[in-house]
């Protein structure tokens, strides 16, 4: 049931 | 780092509402409080909090302090707090270590416990707390807490829909489904019962059922729960403690391919 997103997908690495 | 607690149970709650979320943290330690985030290893989840001044009966901090802990640690430590204790934090300028202090003045009863400070190098993901949503949504704690338990048995995946009925929290399992559909509401006599939606775009989001488990860990820290909502960007869930501050999961979403 859908493909799991990682945050580093929508914030930037300090 | 010299932090007061008058109710040394509040630190506790803090802890243990994210301890199973991630296992290690930076606690960013300044005279505007403190705060810390952590990602969980998946990369899913972001665990964002802050204890600020307010939130402790004396609170001093002569120079910025980074304190990393082991959760698993730290919560061992802290089943001594009870609610009749105080719990004060202490880190010296070189710190090494982190010394509890629980006092409990009826009981002419100190404990003193000390913790080794670990270094802890994760990236931290710099996230926009004016974050933008196309849609808010105030409600109960109790509420989303239960509802979340409720569904998540049935599916891996959970679904929230936001539209001009209100708000849908639904699962679609192997065996079964199941839907709550919740209208904004006022109730005077029991504001914690509020429901309120903000809204400027309709949304259909998918999440992972296991990290709304862990999120619902956090409701003691609050009687309502904030939610933060847009297609493209991660949701916001937050509960904001009484006297300040507060914790924040920024929760990645599942998409259709």
């Amino acid at each position: 049931q859908g493909t799991q997103k990682r945050l580093d997908g929508f914030f930037k690495v300090k | 780092l010299e932090a007061k607690f008058d109710d040394s149970t509040i630190f506790k709650k803090i802890i243990d509402s994210f301890k199973d979320s991630v296992s290690q943290i930076n606690f960013m330690c300044s005279e505007s409080g403190i705060e810390a985030q952590a990602i969980d290893d998946s990369r899913v989840l972001l665990v964002s909090l802050s204890i600020p001044p307010s939130c402790f009966e004396t609170y001093r901090c002569d120079r910025p302090t980074t304190v990393g802990v082991y959760l698993s640690s730290l919560s061992k430590l802290l089943k001594s707090a009870s609610s009749s204790a105080t719990l004060t934090l202490y880190v010296e300028d070189q710190p090494d270590e982190l010394l509890l202090l629980f006092e409990e003045s009826k009981a002419s009863k100190s404990m003193e416990y000390k913790m080794k400070l670990v270094d802890i190098t994760a990236d931290m993901l710099e996230v926009d707390s004016d974050m933008k949503s196309d849609v808010s949504v105030e409600m109960s704690g109790v509420e989303f807490t239960k509802i979340v338990r409720d569904l998540t048995q049935l599916s891996d995946s959970f679904t929230v829909s936001v539209g001009k009925d209100g708000i849908v929290f639904s699962v679609d399992g192997e065996t079964a489904s199941g839907k709550v559909l919740l209208q904004p509401k006022e109730d005077l006599a029991n504001p914690e019962n509020n429901l309120s939606i903000s809204m400027t775009k309709t949304i259909d989001l998918s999440f992972a059922s296991k990290y709304l488990l862990d999120i619902i860990k956090a409701s003691t820290l609050s009687n309502m729960i904030s939610l933060k909502f847009s297609e493209e960007t991660p949701a916001l869930f937050e509960f904001k403690m009484e006297k300040g501050g507060g914790i924040g999961f920024y929760l990645a979403p599942k998409y259709d391919e």
